[in-house]
């Protein structure tokens, strides 16, 4: 799970070489620049040979988490399962930027550090609609503890924005990691199309929720991507999301109950 | 009245061995005719498993086949696929036949490490071949 993992580490499940070999394939024979071409899927990776920086190397506890998300969306052979009822395609995962900082200022008292969690999304594409952000913690104590304080968020151009926290800490959809929702703070930020945001989070929690909450959490958010390469699901699937109480009731309105379905014929 | 004659219907084999699907199969997809083809392949084969993470293996499947010359109502093929066969039969041989070209796909869910160890699960539309069509 996202807490089994112990201290953060740099992954060694996936073998992270230079990239090679799509560049050919993805380029037109004439040799035409065919960055304009490619679906974002493949551009990212045909233009950086050579020159590239070597990439980076992601959080093992956060690949473990997408790991076990992409299972729960997913099957075998990566086709997205039709059972699922959620409304985005794309779920991007980012840890902060010089997290030491965050996890050395931490208290002893239950109050969890207010060293500030830098964030770079520059990869969130302009073209993706956030619907949810979310704090990612280790998930250790009561999944329902009630966390209270406030958190700040800031742009680099922005003067910051504080939201204060009364909610409850949730267990994540797939059970695993404590979210604590940030969206009403992120979503002007992300909108604005903010690279880098500083997360300021100030934040008590009982039920035994403060040792998770002292850990640098994992930003998580949840997008839409509009392009048409990505994938758009039915509308009338999309209309059973539960997290969408309105479009839920619309859905309810238009389609028979399931026990009165059509009969077979 | 030129059609060639149809496909000779392989013969059921004995009751213990009797296979429906496969029967039918056969039947509706008459051998070298347009059908679908897997094609399993794994992202590391392409060196991509770096930043790929899931699925390991993928088939994306293909459409191979030749196209009928009465193109029949399975493959959903508009009357131009039925003309342009016509022309290039009796009018110009340098009008290509119909192509067997895939009519349906399905998505993808990837998982990718990102160039700034940021990870992302997406979803892309028409990365799996599901039926072919002459066109």
């Amino acid at each position: 799970s996202w807490a089994s993992g112990g201290e953060a580490q740099s992954a060694a499940s996936v073998k992270l070489e230079p990239e090679a070999a799509p560049r050919s394939l993805l380029q037109p024979v004439d040799g035409a620049h065919s960055s304009g071409l490619l679906p974002p899927f493949f551009k990212v990776r045909s233009g950086g040979r050579g020159g590239a920086p070597p990439r980076l190397q992601p959080d093992s506890r956060a690949l473990r988490y997408m790991k076990k998300l992409y299972k729960t969306y997913a099957t075998k052979e990566g086709v997205p399962k039709p059972t699922r009822s959620h409304l985005y395609n794309t779920v991007r995962l980012f840890t902060p930027h010089s997290p030491q900082k965050y996890a050395s200022g931490g208290q002893v008292t239950g109050a969890a550090p207010s060293a500030p969690l830098r964030f770079s999304l520059g990869r969130v594409a302009a073209v993706e609609r956030l619907l949810k952000s979310v704090l990612l913690y280790a998930a250790s104590g009561s999944p329902g503890a009630r966390c209270a304080g406030s958190l700040t968020a800031s742009g680099p151009r922005s003067s910051g924005r504080a939201l204060p926290v009364g909610a409850r800490l949730q267990l994540g959809d797939d059970r695993r990691g404590l979210e604590l929702d940030v969206t009403q703070l992120l979503q002007p930020l992300v909108a604005a199309g903010t690279r880098s945001i500083r997360l300021s989070v100030n934040v008590t929690c009982g039920g035994g929720a403060d040792r998770a909450v002292r850990a640098p959490p994992s930003l998580l958010l949840y997008l839409n991507d509009t392009s048409a390469q990505a994938h758009r699901r039915p509308r009338f699937r999309a209309a059973r999301s539960p997290r969408r109480p309105g479009l839920h009731r619309a859905a309810a309105a238009c389609a028979p109950a399931k026990s009165a379905q059509r009969p077979r014929r | 009245g030129r059609d060639a004659p149809g496909p000779r219907l392989p013969r059921p084999p004995g009751a213990a061995a009797f296979n429906l699907s496969e029967y039918l199969r056969r039947f509706l997809t008459p051998r070298g005719e347009c059908e679908l083809h897997d094609f399993r392949l794994s992202f590391r084969q392409l060196r991509w498993d770096s930043w790929i993470v899931a699925p390991q293996r993928y088939n994306p499947r293909y459409c191979q086949g030749r196209c009928p010359r009465a193109v029949r109502h399975r493959y959903g093929s508009p009357l131009h696929t039925l003309v342009q066969n016509v022309i290039s039969e009796k009018l110009d041989a340098a009008v290509p036949a119909p192509s067997c070209v895939p009519a349906a796909y399905d998505p993808l869910s990837v998982l990718t490490v990102e160039p700034d160890a940021s990870i992302a699960y997406k979803e892309y539309d028409n990365m799996i071949a599901t039926r072919c069509t002459c066109r």
